[in-house]
């Protein structure tokens, strides 16, 4: 339904560009259709850091398409609710003060859904309730819940 | 819904049965490269219905523990998802105005079989869509994020990143 | 050979002449996200003769400073490498018997030029790759690994990475 | 020349093998046409970390596969005595460990060649000559020397 996919967009975007602001402390964001009110066209992010020219998404940094992605991702979580995030090293391309926005925000999240997450960035596990440690020995994994504290 | 509990046995570098039992908040996976964190996120993957090639496998036999240089291959894996219906959300799957406090999801796969079972039985890939969807759960959703694969919205094709807000709304 | 200096101007988020200059051993290139880190390996790859693909530009004129929020926008971009020549590697370019301990290859773009230059005069691309190729300098080669693509060749297709071979053979 | 390539791989496939058994500290590896002594054939990678076995490429674990093309990429180097290496961001898979035993070798190269490394890794940095800072300020890069003591 074309209504719906339009009002979607619409909720999703406000959520996208209040997550853009928080991450980036600043700039804005948007989500719009490459054919304005064609639901058939393709779907453009436009992400703006700030005191940056927006630009093509491409020239953004590692870490900063890393940021946009996250944005995107929460934002479509605020609309659909899922029950839990299972997240696999995205903090790879983060330096440290990123991964401490990034990390509270999924420490924010996780009060409302399950949120896990592999990393191997201290600053992430610093905002772990509980961590798991896997280990291999002789080719064979294993598991051991580790005191955070 | 949330996950209560993930048991692995035979699933890639995981040789025997493996009980992860699992929180609400915030939980970190940690461990040296290539000790099997990865492997755990593609069992939660596997179970919840994604194909081989998203496994990093190019059959799904290859996820099966080969037995490393020391240990004989297993013969079969198996991972269980066990995801909590104390609100109920499953409840109409269960039978006959039935309850029960948890769910449990299944898959098994041996060298030339491949099978999902609810609560034991044995049941049909549709089924299992059919149940995760009433969680909210989307196997291929943004909600389950691989290694090395973040900024993948940001490198698809506008087509394609307009289906995914398709499949939300 | 090795780099002595990279001078940049209206690169990417590089506005005025920057001059850096390099030395022997390891040096490390460290700034937050967003800072510039990537940039300067594209300025680097640019001036190489690296295509705007390579350098997260749809098209050359996106390789020019465009202002930020705060600036206007350069009118050109320019990056020139300063090569050491004391091993006179470099001296069948430079004409005549003679020699210079240096020798700098430029390269600049304007919203509707793009011009390579050797010791400050225009000279052809086949001739930046014939200088750079004296140096064992491959601006395509596995020794310039950009963000993200160092597990590059373990992805490719087998036969490009037999080509990568047949390069270096 | 079939001659040159096979005698180049023959070559190359040593100091593989050599530096992938250093960054794994034991295992195998090696690079094999896919049909055998035919050159126009695919060129395989094979990759046998120590107590696993040799499995599909695209199994093995991301740090795994950094050491892996690292090894690649170093041995290449062996052979073909290019002046510098420029490395972008290669640490962001690896645990510490492994971005110790990575930049020790980098370390050994670097006295002869000129070796580049951007980086968000303090370990990395530790084992550098020297470094530079890049700094936006109103979206304009700037370069500072850092003194690394
Ligand atoms: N079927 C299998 N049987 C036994 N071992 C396997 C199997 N499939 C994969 N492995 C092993 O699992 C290892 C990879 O594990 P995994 O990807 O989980 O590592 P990781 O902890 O995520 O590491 P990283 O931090 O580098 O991402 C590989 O070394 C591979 O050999
Ligand atoms: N032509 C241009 N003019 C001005 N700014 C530009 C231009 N092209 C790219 N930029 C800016 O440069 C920034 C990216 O810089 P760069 O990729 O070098 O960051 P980085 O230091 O490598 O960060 P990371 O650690 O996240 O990889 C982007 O924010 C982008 O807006
Ligand atoms: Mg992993
Ligand atoms: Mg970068």
């Amino acid at each position: 339904k074309r209504g719906r996919f339009l009002e979607t967009l619409a909720a999703v975007t406000v959520q996208f560009d209040r997550i853009f602001k928080e991450l980036f402390q600043g700039g804005t964001a948007s989500l719009e259709l490459e054919t304005p009110g064609d639901i058939s066209s393709g779907l453009l992010i436009k992400a703006h850091p700030p005191e940056k020219e927006p630009h093509v998404l491409d020239s953004l940094s590692g870490g900063e398409q890393t940021l946009v992605a996250a944005a995107f991702i929460f934002a479509l979580q605020e609309y659909q609710h899922a029950p839990f995030f299972i997240l696999d090293e995205i903090d790879a391309a983060l330096d440290l003060m990123n991964v401490t926005r990034l990390s509270r925000m999924l420490r924010d999240y996780a009060k409302r859904l399950q949120v896990i997450v592999v990393s191997h960035n201290e600053e992430t596990v610093r905002h772990a309730d509980r961590a798991y440690g896997v280990t291999m020995k002789n080719g064979v994994s294993q598991v051991l819940a580790l005191n955070l504290n | 819904t949330r996950i209560n509990k993930v048991v692995l046995s035979g699933f890639k570098s995981f040789q025997k049965k493996t009980v992860i039992p699992f929180f609400d908040g915030l939980t970190t996976i940690v461990g040296e490269n290539g000790a099997g964190k990865s492997n755990l996120f593609d069992a939660i993957s596997f179970v919840m219905g994604r194909r081989s090639s998203q496994l990093r496998a190019d059959r799904l036999e290859q996820l099966i523990f080969n037995g490393g240089e020391r240990h004989s291959p297993a013969e079969e894996a198996q991972v269980v998802l066990h995801l909590d219906n104390q609100e109920s959300v499953f409840d109409r799957f269960l039978g006959n105005g039935s309850t029960a406090p948890e769910i449990t999801l299944g898959r098994r796969i041996t060298r030339s079989s491949s099978t999902y079972t609810f609560m034991g039985r044995a049941c049909s890939r549709a089924q299992v869509d059919e149940i995760l969807e009433a969680a909210k759960i989307d196997p291929d959703g943004q909600q389950l994020i691989a290694q090395g694969m973040i900024t993948d919205i940001i490198k698809k094709n506008p087509v394609r990143r307009r289906e995914i807000l398709d499949e939300v709304s």
